[in-house]
């Protein structure tokens, strides 16, 4: 239900004035979503494995992870496109399929290809991975910021 | 530190006392169409001068980065439940990292623009302004310029993500003077090629036992998503149509798509 508190404590003045925001005074109220947006539906379907293709090509690692209980963007199609991707660019599985752990249970199941693409599942998480498994999220965040693999025992 | 004195955000109503800074305010990314990105950022708990900077986007299109990510996911305060204060979240993200959050594009939040015109628009219109966004950014926090960055987010954050990083390394690659730092880019079911992910909409739901094994066959031998373009809808059988609308329906209403064992909030 937090996203009725959050709509209520972000539409109060105050909080507004302490967060330097709504200098305008916008003719509707905050909203999580944008209601004003003319956003372009044709965006949707561009294919964004080239562009993740070139971001690695640049030496830059790219995770991809899943929250296993989402079906809006389901782990299935991102683990797919994520071993496609790795096709593509002729990389070799540097870790093979398997549980990573946290707290002494399963965190999710990870892999890596060519050390630098990595698809993570979180174990127990929705959409949104961070609200829906807290401890677990910060700890795959934090492997990712430290460049270290998940732990695989 | 040179950090905006008028962007500090001293305490926010009902927030617990905590040791680390936070600072939100407006960048101007167009002045002569009054666009304008609403930020807040969040040092890390510990050490934050030496910790990374990590941008988060949500998705959408169009959804709240600030309501999204900062207050109901990663950052370090949720709601509490009359809405009137701030609880702490103990696994914040910026126990790993510095947090930066925008509203973008404008239009979402409190970003705004004084030109309607801007409304209209997508990825690459988004990608560019946030572009110029994180260049003047950085003239508000100077000492994040050569810190290392790591840009993440979810869902359609799968668009903006990539997109913006491509940005970035084009900005670099043309660039004699400064070049962005990118360590690492990460995003969290993030939709990135919609004639696969839309498919693995009903495999999820066949997998655990959401649909019947009748429908769900039905779906994966009758459905050709390979040519599929939203918004339009694309070539499929009765078969195939009739399936996937009584896949809908038995899925029904009482689960939420996006988290499909949690209890409906009344």
């Amino acid at each position: 239900c937090m996203s009725y508190e959050r709509r209520f404590y972000f539409n109060l003045p105050e909080v507004q004035k302490a967060l330097h925001a709504n200098r305008t005074k916008l003719p509707y109220s905050w909203s999580m979503c944008s209601n004003v947006l003319n956003y372009s539906n044709d965006d949707g379907n561009i294919n964004m494995l080239p562009l993740l293709k070139r971001i690695i090509q640049n030496h830059i690692p790219v995770w991809i992870f899943s929250g296993d209980q989402d079906s809006v963007v389901p782990l299935l199609g991102s683990r797919t496109l994520v071993r496609e991707l790795a096709h593509d660019l002729h990389f070799n599985v540097t870790v093979p399929y398997g549980a990573w752990f946290h707290k002494h249970q399963v965190g999710g199941w990870v892999t890596e290809y060519g050390n630098i693409l990595t698809f993570a599942t979180v174990r127990g998480a929705a959409h949104m991975v961070p609200y829906a498994q807290p401890s677990r999220a910060l700890h795959l965040f934090s492997s990712f910021v430290r460049n270290r693999r998940l732990p695989n025992t | 530190n040179g950090y905006p004195k008028e962007d500090l955000v001293e305490s926010l109503p009902g927030q617990p006392k905590v040791g680390f800074r936070q600072y939100a305010g407006y960048v101007d990314v167009d002045l002569k169409n009054g666009r304008s990105l609403f930020y807040y950022f969040v040092e890390a708990v510990k050490d934050p001068d030496h910790m990374p900077l990590t941008l988060w986007l949500n998705g959408g299109p169009g959804c709240s980065s600030i309501g999204g990510g900062a207050f109901t996911e990663l950052g370090p305060f949720y709601p509490k439940g009359d809405g009137r204060g701030l609880r702490r979240n103990s696994k914040s993200w910026n126990r790993a990292s510095n947090l930066l959050f925008v509203e973008s594009p404008a239009g979402v939040g409190w970003s705004y623009s004084n030109t309607t015109s801007d409304y209209d628009c997508g990825d690459d219109s988004t990608a560019r302004d946030m572009l110029t966004f994180m260049l003047k950014w950085y003239e508000k926090f100077p000492e994040f310029k050569s810190r290392d960055l790591f840009l993440t987010g979810e869902s359609y954050a799968g668009h903006y993500i990539p997109q913006f990083a491509v940005v970035l390394l084009d900005h670099n690659a043309h660039s004699t003077g400064f070049k962005f730092n990118i360590k690492g880019v990460a995003i969290g079911n993030p939709l990135l090629k919609l004639d696969r992910d839309i498919p693995a909409t009903y495999e999820f739901f066949w997998s655990h036992g959401m649909i019947s094994d009748e429908i769900g066959l039905a779906i994966m031998n009758d459905c050709n998503f390979e040519d599929y373009t939203y918004p339009s809808p694309h070539n499929a059988t009765d078969s195939c149509n009739n399936a996937i609308e009584e896949a809908n329906s038995i899925v029904g209403d009482y689960i939420n798509n996006y988290d499909v064992i949690l209890d409906v909030c009344y």
